[in-house]
């Protein structure tokens, strides 16, 4: 099974 | 006040193929640079990077930076009002909240003014890392659209993995499975038509393929396109606009639980 990431994950606020 | 002219006025309708389906509003940054927008779609998978340079444009005036936000599906109505040929001028003077659109034909014998109301929209801006990414590939836009759209006939995720011998997308659904690989091929007489492998380490990702496919809205602003993998990252699918500019597209990977 997978789960959909979500680009916060992977992204930080500017 | 913020004014650009575009010679091919109808590349504003081709940027918004690709933007409409994806946000529905976003706040356009103008500054000396140029024009760019980032915004990402209501669930946080996907994310747009909007780029065009000030030279791009044949005239181009911004005294001070700024956002204006924008419905994206009202910008549609009003660019249904532009021929294919028009040029598209673009005018926001600071103390107004309001935008023109300017169309007029190659032949100026046609003239269009359309005035929209801007908008206030709260939008957080992600930083995007300059990334040296495990794998490259280029390939002719046309190509990864017609890939994309017949994969997602048959499953509703896609597995990229590229290897030193070329990119394979990979999708499973009621149907059977599909698995269509693209080898590296420098053959053609046109680099547009080139597909290329750049590889640093193998790499298999997966993804929702229905964001692929509206990344392909995207086609017809280059011939070629490029994505871009790295391991646990989101991909990057970018459509280069020659020294225009760019549109990037971000889309994060499914993560095994």
């Amino acid at each position: 099974r997978s789960t959909q990431g979500r680009l916060e994950s992977f992204f930080g606020p500017v | 006040m913020f004014e650009a002219k575009l010679i091919q006025g109808n590349l504003i309708k081709k940027i918004m193929e690709g933007l409409k389906d994806l946000v529905t509003e976003a706040n356009f940054d103008l500054s000396p640079g140029g024009v760019s927008l980032q915004a990402m779609d209501s669930s946080h998978v996907a994310l747009v990077a909007l780029m065009l340079r000030g030279d791009a444009f044949e005239n181009y005036r911004c005294d001070r930076p700024r956002s204006i936000g924008m419905n994206l599906v009202n910008l549609s109505k009003v660019l249904k009002c532009a021929g294919n040929d028009d040029t598209m001028t673009l005018k926001a003077d600071d103390t107004q909240n309001n935008i023109t659109l300017v169309f007029e034909s190659q032949a100026e014998d046609k003239y269009a003014e359309v005035q929209m109301e801007l908008m206030d929209i709260d939008s957080e801006h992600l930083g995007i890392p300059d990334n040296t990414y495990d794998a490259i590939v280029k390939m002719p836009s046309a190509q990864f659209s017609q890939i994309v759209k017949d994969l997602s006939s048959i499953g509703d995720t896609v597995t990229v993995s590229v290897t030193k011998d070329g990119i394979t997308f990979s999708t499973s659904g009621d149907v059977g499975t599909a698995h269509i690989t693209c080898k590296q091929n420098t053959s053609m007489e046109k680099e547009a038509d080139h597909t290329t492998v750049n590889l640093e380490h193998p790499v298999t990702l997966t993804f929702a393929l229905r964001y692929f496919v509206t990344f392909a809205k995207s086609t017809s602003l280059s011939h070629q396109m490029s994505i871009s993998l790295s391991k646990e990252l989101p991909v990057m699918v970018e459509y280069a606009m020659g020294d225009m500019g760019h549109i990037r597209f971000y889309l994060a990977p499914k993560i095994d639980d």
